[in-house]
């Protein structure tokens, strides 16, 4: 899966 | 997920839990600045907003309800419930302004957003979180420095706070190297690197009182 800009940290 | 980003949540988790114990078991709430909970409020609030449009897993969004949660309800016990709030002594907590820290991040956050072209509500106030972020412990830390002798647990609660930011460092350095689609967003390092070096001090002082087992205090 790819994540865009740390958006799907805490 | 990774390590680091694992052991950063779990730490911050347990920032949360030894708070709430330490407000149960002295039953006050001096020592603990108000304002950086209301600050950390307004960045969970703003942050989490993706709840209603992204689902990444149920870990993720049962940790973020669960920090709206226990945020909430730390601030309602010092502002509203006996004996908290009696003994909550605003005069100690008075550092930084809110709206002194939620206008210029306000502003920042905006101007960042224009600049990249994110011009949704939710990309702008999860940029204005970030911000936000680095600045809410700037009052527990005046607060820190105010009574000099930091209470056990309190302190415990800076420590576990601080090492949730230095695991988070670690966590995007892994997974620049490790991820194949990560973007690297130089606010959020750059903030991240902000609010981690604020802890510095206090983790040089942490450190050297329980290695000779003395007392937390902190130079005047």
């Amino acid at each position: 899966a790819d994540a865009d800009e740390a958006k799907d940290e805490l | 997920m990774n390590i680091f980003r694992f052991a950063g949540d779990m730490s911050h988790v347990v920032s949360i839990l030894v708070l709430l114990l330490r407000l149960r078991s002295s039953k006050s709430a001096v020592g603990i600045s108000l304002k950086t909970q209301e600050l950390f409020l307004i960045v969970f609030v703003t942050r989490y907003l993706d709840l209603f449009t992204t689902f990444y897993s149920l870990y993720n969004s049962f940790m973020k309800v669960a920090y709206i949660a226990s945020t909430t309800y730390i601030i309602w016990m010092i502002r509203f419930q006996e004996p908290y709030k009696s003994k909550y002594d605003a005069s100690q907590d008075s550092f930084l302004h809110i709206k002194f820290a939620v206008a210029p991040c306000a502003g920042l956050a905006l101007f960042a957003c224009l600049v990249k072209g994110e011009l949704s509500p939710i990309d702008i106030l999860w940029t204005f979180s970030i911000f936000l972020e680095a600045l809410a412990i700037v009052p527990q830390l005046f607060v820190l420095q105010r009574y000099r002798e930091v209470e056990n647990l309190t302190g415990h609660y800076v420590f576990f706070l601080g090492a949730y930011r230095g695991l988070y460092i670690l966590n995007w350095v892994y997974r620049s190297y490790y991820e194949q689609f990560y973007r690297h967003n130089w606010l959020v390092y750059v903030s991240g690197a902000v609010q981690t070096a604020l802890y510095v001090d206090f983790f040089y002082y942490y450190v050297v009182s329980k290695y000779y087992g003395g007392k937390l205090t902190l130079p005047t």
